[in-house]
């Protein structure tokens, strides 16, 4: 564990924290995308098949449980509680994000590790998390103006792959035979894909201006 | 040291 990493992941779950006090505190999920949700699970269900079989430490294990567990009980909350249900708005959220699924499972199963069920799940779902903000980002261009913790939880969600990243090359320079072209390549994918975001960001927190994304 | 386990990150 380095300390890019620790921060990496902290963020990670910082990013779910802000967004689970944006819905409970007002009640609402205006301007979350739930296809965005709905694919981050997927991810982490699809990432942490080996949850029960492969222990590497408390604090993977636990990690793995809060991720799953956080992002099913969003699904849930966006679904399916009353208050919450009511304030989304399907008109907007309107990505085709089968399609995502659907691409990203194709790609696993040219490039992956080894042809092994866990390896090809574990490919598909580095493939869909690189892709899985798209829902998200278009929803943010057509609804406008953005909430403050919406824009914190964008921000820190594609802040934690870029920290990633950082870890991947220190990693490298370290560790002899550290190679993780998969996660490195989707990871630098995914991070670019929030490029605008965060221009769009930097320039409102400089401005101290509303979150506005061009249409 | 062992091949360090591939997945040991989140």
């Amino acid at each position: 564990m380095n300390i890019f990493r620790l921060a990496g992941d902290m963020t990670h779950l910082l990013s779910i924290l802000v967004l689970l006090l944006k819905i409970y505190a007002t009640k609402s999920c205006s301007g979350v995308s739930r296809k965005t949700q709905e694919l981050y699970a997927i991810v982490f269900l699809a990432r942490y098949l080996d949850l029960f079989t492969d222990f590497i430490s408390v604090y993977n294990t636990f990690m793995k449980i809060v991720f799953i567990a956080s992002s099913l009980a969003i699904v849930w909350c966006i679904r399916v509680h009353p208050m919450v249900k009511r304030s989304y708005d399907k008109d907007l959220d309107t990505f085709r994000h089968y399609l995502l699924v659907a691409a990203s499972f194709l790609l696993a199963l040219f490039l992956h590790e080894k042809f092994t069920f866990l390896e090809i799940f574990w490919a598909f779902s580095i493939y869909l998390e690189a892709v899985a903000i798209l829902p998200q980002l278009v929803l943010l261009q057509r609804s406008g103006n953005v909430d403050n913790l919406t824009g914190q939880y964008v921000f820190f969600l594609g802040a934690y792959r870029g920290l990633y990243i950082l870890n991947w090359i220190y990693r490298y320079l370290t560790e002899p035979r550290f190679t993780r072209w998969i996660a490195c390549v989707s990871g630098v994918v995914q991070t670019a894909l929030y490029a605008d975001f965060f221009y769009y960001y930097f320039i409102s927190w400089k401005n101290n201006s509303k979150l506005k994304l061009p249409a | 040291c062992s091949q360090e386990s591939s997945k040991d990150e989140l």
